[in-house]
């Protein structure tokens, strides 16, 4: 359960910081 | 990704991954990237929780392949958790950084390379677990040839029930939580079999103990007892073998 909860945070953290970085390269695009 | 819960943590993430490869790939100078300091950071706590969590669970495990599993998934978060520091120190010098960006696709795609792996580790000791529950349910099974009388039964059906009832929600619970609809026919049909087949050893149990007593139809007894346990464990191996399938075998299916 802590595993899963634990996973969420990293998945939810990692998505937030590549879209971050994928609205930079889209205005390109 | 084979179970909803797996999915529903890493879907979303590989999608943004994804796409930010495309865009890089679409766009090999890019645009000027923002500071990512800080999601960074968020990453690399998050990263720290995981990893503090991971270990937790490995010192209190006593699976020793979730003990072997584990701790290579966790040093690829790690390992790619620095490739993200890298891509976010570099990219404040030089926010156009080609380089930093291939370090920041990389480290996105470690992270979820490692966690994917780490949450197939601890869902594969789940599972063993449930494996443990319908092998004690087969030995069982194996000693029904020694019930011969009444009383025997009696207990033989005292120690048998919770057993079974315990594989039966478990494997329920299992098969809700796939994602596979073929896998979750699978274990439904096997499931219902032994649900089935279950009262029908109780009934041919006590019919080879009455024949047992009478000395009459002994040995059509035996066999119809025999019978129904062979039917029994083999749903259950069946079982045992689905919950352990993490792809789709298009051919299975065929």
């Amino acid at each position: 359960e802590q595993i899963l909860e634990a996973a969420k945070s990293i998945a939810a953290a990692t998505a937030a910081l590549v879209k971050s970085a994928s609205v930079a390269q889209r205005e390109l695009v | 990704f084979h179970t909803k819960i797996i999915e529903s943590i890493l879907e979303p993430v590989a999608q943004q991954v994804s796409r930010l490869v495309i865009l890089h790939e679409e766009a090999e100078d890019g645009n000027a990237m923002p500071d990512l300091a800080q999601p960074v950071r968020v990453v690399k706590l998050a990263v720290d929780n995981l990893v503090k969590v991971g270990y937790e669970t490995i010192n209190g495990s006593d699976d020793q392949i979730l003990k072997q599993d584990m701790p290579p998934a966790l040093r690829r978060v790690e390992e790619a958790s620095l490739f993200l520091l890298d891509a976010s120190a570099m990219l404040r010098t030089d926010p156009y950084s080609g380089p930093a960006r291939k370090k920041l696709i990389e480290g996105s795609r470690g992270i979820l390379q490692g966690t994917s792996a780490l949450l197939l580790a601890s869902d594969e000791s789940e599972v063993r677990k449930i494996i443990r529950v319908c092998k004690s349910v087969l030995e069982y099974l194996a000693i029904t040839e020694v019930v011969d009388r009444m009383d025997d039964l009696v207990t033989f059906v005292k120690n048998l029930s919770p057993v079974l009832t315990k594989m039966t929600k478990e494997v329920d619970n299992r098969e809700k939580e796939l994602t596979h609809q073929v896998h979750r026919d699978m274990l439904i049909r096997s499931l219902d079999q032994v649900k089935v087949l279950t009262p029908v050893l109780i009934s041919g149990i006590k019919i080879y103990i009455t024949a047992n007593q009478s000395g009459q139809g002994l040995k059509e007894a035996q066999n119809s007892r025999d019978y129904t346990v062979r039917k029994m464990s083999d749903e259950i191996h069946e079982i045992i073998r689905v919950l352990q399938l993490t792809t789709y075998d298009e051919e299975e299916w065929d």
